[in-house]
């Protein structure tokens, strides 16, 4: 039997919101401590992985560790029936042949219920190998969003650069060549913050259509933390307050 | 020219 509360039933809807557009069917894994996912887009450039604690639910019980396949777009339009201001309950039978999802709101006394069907998914899970990235940088997430945006009008691909400096990212297209740099910034407003762990400089190139479908999730922190490694892909972070992390990671892209 | 490379060039399966 698995049950979880969750009392800012939003959060849910927004983590439905930013991995639809890049994951179709996913297995959920369930277990005693907590709830993730890992799932990659059909063409195998991009992965989602997500992780929530039991210890951010209101309530939270897993007998044993149980995977529930789900459609993600129907999921999505399921979620659609929540009001913003909904709680949000799961629910699942042991051998389970669906998902039930309780929207609740205390406020005006209603609440919507739905049975999710589930359905079997023959997904393999990847080993992702413990990396030290040589570079981090946490940039106001509204602000990486931003720059991803007008970036993709001139061009596909950004070229990622880390120094101890600065994080400079740079494109070039048709329109011409530019770059946006953002040096290390620690000032007292908080989200003004640029802040850089740089052990070694990173070069690499990435496809913008990518970072603006895991930017969705800005709306889930203030900060997105960008991890790089010359040899790894990228990794963009969204932490989730007292509840989790949302991670996306990127293949990069190569010289043929 | 750059190609875009595949996750599965970095991560293992299970």
């Amino acid at each position: 039997m698995f049950e979880a509360k969750l009392t800012e039933g939003l959060i849910l809807k927004k983590i439905v919101e930013s991995i639809k557009d890049i994951v179709t069917d996913v297995n959920i894994d369930i277990s005693p401590s907590g709830i993730s996912l890992q799932a990659m887009d059909s063409s195998h450039v991009a992965l989602v992985s997500l992780n929530l604690s039991m210890d951010g639910f209101e309530h939270y019980r897993a007998d044993t560790n149980m995977v529930l396949g789900v459609s993600i777009a129907n999921l999505a339009k399921v979620m659609k029936l929540a009001d913003n201001n909904d709680q949000i309950t799961l629910q699942a039978d042991q051998e389970a042949t669906h998902l039930k999802i309780i929207f609740e709101n205390p406020k005006t006394e209603r609440t919507t219920e739905f049975n999710l069907n589930l359905i079997t998914i023959d997904s393999e899970h990847l080993a992702i190998p413990e990396t030290e990235y040589s570079s981090v940088v946490t940039i106001n997430s509204g602000e990486f969003s931003k720059i991803c945006k007008e970036l993709f009008s001139l061009s596909e691909t950004v070229q990622i650069t880390t120094n101890t400096d600065y994080v400079q990212f740079s494109v070039e297209g048709e329109v011409g060549s530019g770059q946006v740099r953002l040096g290390h910034n620690d000032s007292e407003k908080k989200e003004d913050q640029t802040i850089l762990e740089v052990s070694e400089s990173v070069q690499q190139q990435f496809a913008i259509r990518y970072l603006n479908m895991f930017n969705k999730a800005s709306t889930l922190s203030s900060f997105t933390r960008l991890c790089l490694h010359q040899e790894q892909p990228l990794v963009v972070e969204f932490k989730i307050d007292n509840l989790g992390v949302l991670k996306y990671f990127l293949a990069p892209k190569i010289s043929d | 020219a750059k190609g875009q490379s595949s996750l599965a060039a970095f991560f293992t399966k299970k």
